[in-house]
This record gives structure tokens, sequence and C-alpha cells, in this order.
């Protein structure tokens, strides 16, 4: 009796919240969406297509155990491991594009020509822990 | 997470390189002054305003002339051809170009008309600017894209003999027709309302294109009958479609760092589906074949099978 007059009134719907948080930590490292048109900057004078472009990003916190999740080197681990052991001057590992795909521009040049052009790493499409 | 930035800003010069960096490109002895910030100058366009460095520096690279319509409407046509709503390029193994460029004629050029007995002979004075070349971009084919507006009613097939000169310029600048390299061209169209034709002159072109030339002189005459010699129909009076003076399309790989190279990465998903594609440094040659692997490469996917 003691111990159940300790624990916290949790309603039983709450139970699942309540694990969630050791599932899944909070905000963790993973793609998010971002969707500009170059009307935006300015740009649509001389970039003639796409209209819009969606580069993504990468946002959230590195786990302690990273491992195969992100496909992160050994050394992801390490670096923790100073951060929380030795030195917190040591950042934290990152959360950075992994991998990328390509983009293809049509744009306008100074002298009236035109260009197709397709440049390679301008969408981020995975994410990892640097 | 690639080393690749030090490689590029390492890399000597080989992006865009403004007219006024010319010379610095043609002579090594001209460098930059150490100042200046090489790897921003040499940028392409889009990667320079990326990089922000303020809108008074990229201003210069709003385009100052405005294109031919009819071009851009052809450009736009091929980036539908070529890649997807979002920009992403098409996997589409048979095109090997990362980059087409086109280039109408300057301006000062005249279009003049010759009657002969057999009818007006369209002949017309071509100077291409290819300054926006870059040195790590390589010609794969070139090609004259004729625009046929046929407001006027013409007959539904046509036979167009088309010759074409380069003329070389003195070291004054003058235009003087030495003994032109010439090459004519018989083609057979069926000509429907805005008709493009495209003509292959890319043998033609490449001894000029592969020197860096960065202007092309040529003389082009043009002459269209009605009828169609293959079903021996006979050849009657000449037609007079003025075409539009021709672009010059150039369909280029560039071998930047910068630039997108399908072959790298199809070749890789083939080999490693699993493995996160990483760059390898192999050198693409300039025709599309792809260079052979280094040996040590061989026998590291032996050890690997």
């Amino acid at each position: 009796d003691e111990n159940l007059k300790e624990a916290p009134a949790t309603q039983p719907y709450n139970l699942s919240e309540y694990f969630k948080q050791f599932l899944f930590p909070q905000n963790e490292c993973e793609l998010h969406n971002f969707r500009l048109s170059f009307s935006q900057l300015k740009w649509d004078k001389w970039i003639i297509a796409p209209h819009r472009y969606s580069p993504q990003y990468c946002k959230g916190d590195c786990p302690r155990v990273v491992g195969h999740r992100y496909g992160s080197p050994v050394h992801t681990m390490v670096q923790n491991l100073i951060y929380e052991k030795l030195d917190s001057s040591v950042p934290k590992p990152s959360c950075v594009p992994a991998e990328y795909s390509p983009l293809s521009v049509l744009t306008i040049e100074p002298d009236g020509s035109i260009v197709y052009k397709e440049y390679e790493d301008m969408i981020a499409t995975k994410c990892t822990c640097r | 997470p690639h080393s690749r930035g030090r490689a590029a800003s390492d890399r000597t010069s080989g992006f865009l390189v403004a007219p006024e960096d010319n010379a610095s490109e043609l002579n090594p002895l001209l460098q930059l002054p150490k100042g200046v910030r090489r790897g921003y100058a040499l940028l392409p366009p889009l990667l320079k305003v990326l990089s922000d460095r303020g809108p008074q520096n990229w201003e210069s690279e709003v385009p100052r002339l405005q294109p031919d319509s009819r071009a851009l409407r052809y450009m736009k046509r091929l980036y539908k051809m070529s890649a997807t709503k979002e920009g992403i390029p098409k996997a589409n193994k048979s095109h090997l170009y990362n980059t087409v460029r086109l280039f109408t004629p300057c301006s000062e050029c005249k279009h003049r008309h010759r009657d002969l007995m057999k009818g007006d002979v369209h002949s017309v004075d071509l100077l291409f600017n290819l300054d926006r070349v870059t040195a790590l971009e390589y010609l794969l084919k070139s090609v004259l894209l004729y625009s046929f507006d046929t407001s006027v009613p013409v007959s539904p097939s046509l036979t167009c003999t088309c010759h074409l000169s380069v003329k070389e310029q003195d070291s004054s600048g003058q235009v003087c027709p030495s003994i032109p390299h010439s090459i004519a061209f018989s083609l057979h169209l069926e000509v429907k309302k805005r008709k493009w034709v495209e003509i292959d002159v890319t043998s033609f072109l490449q001894p000029l294109i592969a020197t860096k030339r960065r202007n092309i002189h040529m003389g082009v005459n043009f002459t269209c009958l009605m009828g169609d010699p293959q079903q021996n129909t006979k050849l009657e009076n000449p037609v007079n479609v003025a075409p539009v003076p021709p672009s010059l399309l150039l369909y280029l790989n560039d071998t930047s760092e910068q630039a997108y190279h399908r072959w790298n990465s199809l070749r890789h998903i083939r080999k490693n589906p699993r493995r996160p594609r990483q760059r390898n440094g192999l050198r693409v040659d300039p025709t599309g074949d792809i260079g052979k692997e280094p040996s040590q490469g061989k026998r590291a996917s032996r050890q690997r099978r």
C-alpha cells in the first residue's frame, strides 16, 4: 500500500505515452521537409525551372547508442562518450545529411544564352549522426 | 560528410570563368592575386548566388540580354524531357549529358538573300560567342537548331540543302572568308507548324570547340525545294521558307565536382546496392566511355565478391 500511495496516480490511458519516451526519444534526428520557390528569392527572372525546390534538412537529437540505426561509424559513440565523460567542450554528434539527390536547373546566363545543368547533392534524402 | 569540399577548392580553375577571369584561365601566369576569392569567382552563377556574397556580386549574374522566345520554348521542352516536375534528373541511361547550352547568334550578323536561277538561297553569317562554356565541360554533341515558323502555307514535305562553312578570323578580328572548311547537308523534312529541325554538326565543330575556341563564325546557305526525292516527286520551285537564323545547341559533359555524374551513381548502385554511395575519383572520359577501374579497384571488388 505504501508503495502504491507513493506511486504517481497515472491514468491507465497515459501508460502508452509514458513508455513512449523510452522507445522513441523526443525529436530524434530525422529528415524534415522544406520547400521553397525561386520567386521568393527573386531569382525567377533567370532560373526558369524548376519553379519549386525542396532541399529538405536534418534536425533532431542524436540518441546515445546510434549504431546501425543511422549507419554511424563507431567514432560517433566515442565522441559521445568523450562529451559525456571527459570533456563537455567536445560537441555531441550532430544530425547531418548522409545522402543527397541531384537537381536539374534551367537558367538564363548573363549573356542571354540558356543552360540546362544537373547539379550534384542538391536535395538531402537521408540523415545520420556524425 | 564527404571530404570532397577540400578537393573541389584545390581543383584548378575549371568552373565557369567570368570573362574578366578568362585571361587567368587561359594564361596560368596571370593567376588571380591571392586575396581574390578564387573559389567564388569561378563558380557557376547558381552556386555563386547560393554562396551569398551579397546581392551586389551576383547582380552581375542576372541576365543582361533576354533570350529568344523560341529558344526558351525549346529548352523548356528539353527540361521536361530530362527532369521531373520537382527537378529530379530522369534516370535515362541514353542521355550522358549533364549540361546543355543553347546559344543564339550575335545580333550583328546580317541576313543576306541572293537571287539565283534556282530561286532564293538564304545565306546568313552566324557568330556564336561561347564564353560561358567552362574548361571542364566536354563536348558530346553539337546541333544547329532551326525553327520553321510556317505561318505561310507550304507543301507538307520539303527537301532542303544546307551548306555550312566556317570562317576563320584573322588577327585583326575581321571576318575574312579563308578557304572555309565546309560541309553540305541535304535533309528531307515534313514541315508541320512550329517545326524544330536539328542538324548534327558535331564532327564539323568538334575541332573548334575542343580547342576551347571562344567565338565560332560560320556561313550557312539554306535552300528548300518542295517535294520528296525518295518519292521521286519532281523537286519544283523553291519555297520561300525563310528559316529564322539557327541557334547552336551544345550537349556537354561537365566533369566538375558540382555537376551530377549519373554513370558514377548508376555504376555504383549496380555494384553495391546496399552501401551508401561514396564519391570515387574516377575521371569520366568526355566521350562518355567510362574509364577503366584502377587495377587495385578490381582486386578489391573481386575480394568483396
